[in-house]
């Protein structure tokens, strides 16, 4: 996994051809609201036990 | 016939006139444990036609008679329904003989994840005209199989299980990390951190998690003897490969109406969790639907 492969997989999630640059006061907004933190710990709790079989 | 927009069209069925057969193989304790299925081939003893029994157009030209064969898997449902999985079909000359061989592999992996007990594997052959239609030739009513009980045993149909023993041709689990990964080292999982925070594109707007744990898949594989592999020409050598993979879930700023939002979005495939050999070429097995 390279740092271009995460990037490019990230972006193409979100529908984005470059990484967003944002404004400073946008970036110093560090709260995460609980409901979004909710949600990424059950993601997290998902794919631990949900793999996808490949080669 | 609900849509508005179409006449109702009426079928007609030309022919199925199958001749099906059903074989069952009593398979527990036939895969041995901790074995990789390779190829399962089905054998079936194709009879003799007597040049008397064959009509005339026939026996002047014999490429035409052919009939088209067909093995399914069969799997019985437990509200006692059935289905069907088509696993390999081919056409044969009414005026051949001999032993017919078909893949059957997939119809072996379907039977694998069944859950236990487990019914035996049933496969379901049938013979049947080449094509539909007026005028189509009838040859696929003189194709015959031999079935179990011939004379000595001779022309029984026959499954033949080509396994590989995953204690030596598979991969360990994780690699020891005490250990450096060299040529010889056995395919293992190799833990790799990814630093999102060390990343100057992630900076200010990757908020979650700073990093993860993405491991790697390293060192290599026992490759089965020559005198195997010529049994199968277009399988590549075993490589050590991701099998399982997981997602990765990220909390992302991104700016919406001017205001930056926190966003949940889950990255598929970034985190093995499995490393096998592989071959390059072998078939992928097909989950078993519902």
């Amino acid at each position: 996994l390279s740092e271009e492969q995460l990037r490019d997989s990230l972006l193409q999630q979100l529908h984005l051809s470059e990484p967003p640059v944002l404004d400073q006061a946008a970036a110093e907004e560090p709260a995460i609201p609980a409901h979004v933190r909710a949600r990424y710990v059950a993601l997290l709790q998902q794919s631990h036990g949900d793999h996808s079989r490949g080669k | 016939r609900f849509s508005q927009s179409f006449r109702e069209v009426a079928g007609r069925l030309l022919a199925s006139e199958a001749n099906t057969h059903l074989l069952v193989f009593g398979m527990e304790q036939r895969l041995p444990p901790d074995s990789e299925l390779v190829q399962a081939t089905l054998r079936l003893f194709q009879e003799p036609v007597p040049r008397a029994a064959l009509p005339r157009p026939e026996r002047q030209s014999p490429r035409s008679a052919r009939a088209q064969v067909t093995v399914e898997w069969l799997r019985l449902r437990d509200d006692g329904s059935n289905r069907t999985s088509l696993v390999d079909s081919r056409l044969v000359s009414v005026h051949e003989s001999g032993w017919k061989a078909f893949d059957v592999t997939e119809a072996v992996n379907f039977w694998q994840q069944l859950s236990r007990p487990r019914q035996p594997l049933l496969l379901q052959v049938s013979v049947q005209r080449e094509r539909l239609g007026p005028g189509a030739p009838s040859a696929h009513k003189r194709v015959r199989f031999a079935g179990q009980g011939a004379p000595g045993g001779r022309g029984e149909p026959q499954l033949e299980l080509h396994t590989l023993d995953l204690k030596d041709y598979g991969a360990r689990d994780d690699c020891d990390p005490e250990a450096p990964a060299t040529e010889g080292t056995r395919c293992c999982r190799r833990e790799m951190y990814i630093d999102l925070q060390g990343m100057k594109w992630a900076e200010d707007w990757v908020l979650e998690p700073p990093g993860f744990l993405a491991y790697e898949c390293v060192g290599t594989c026992q490759q089965p003897p020559e005198s195997l592999t010529s049994q199968w020409p277009y399988l590549g050598p075993r490589q050590c490969v991701a099998s399982e993979m997981a997602s990765l879930p990220v909390i992302v700023s991104v700016q919406e109406g001017g205001r930056s939002r926190p966003r949940v979005v889950s990255l598929p495939n970034m985190r093995v969790q499995k490393c096998s050999c592989a071959s390059d070429g072998a078939l992928v097995p097909r989950s078993l639907e519902p």
